[in-house]
């Protein structure tokens, strides 16, 4: 099982 | 028959409003390997393009694959594509699907 992050990065792009 | 094929659709987003105004999540190396839109902010250029939609996957700006990019450098291309003066509009390739094609 690769471990991905959980975690996923979220950004605005104004 | 009867299986979605994965398709990919170019929307064109004119620059009518200050802003772009969408946000994306993920990026190469995270579960969401390409950028997928999580929220479009009312009153932006993406908002009043009115094609752009919640949960689509950006596969390209501007002809740019974003396919291994990671988040940053990926929001960053978005970023400069709306900045950039010699366009009055941004193409965007995005899919349904969370494939990459």
């Amino acid at each position: 099982l690769r471990l991905e992050p959980q975690w996923v990065p979220i950004s605005w792009v104004y | 028959p009867g299986l979605l094929e994965p398709t990919a659709t170019l929307i064109r987003v004119m620059k009518t409003a200050p802003t772009l105004g969408i946000a994306i999540e993920g990026g190469a190396k995270t579960r969401q390997p390409l950028p997928r839109i999580v929220t479009i902010q009312r009153g932006g250029s993406a908002h009043n393009c009115s094609k752009l939609k919640v949960g689509q996957v950006i596969l390209e700006v501007n002809g740019i694959s974003l396919q291994g990019k990671e988040h940053r450098e990926a929001a960053r291309i978005i970023a400069e594509a709306f900045k950039t003066k010699e366009k009055d509009h941004m193409d965007f390739l995005v899919t349904e699907f969370n494939v990459s094609l």
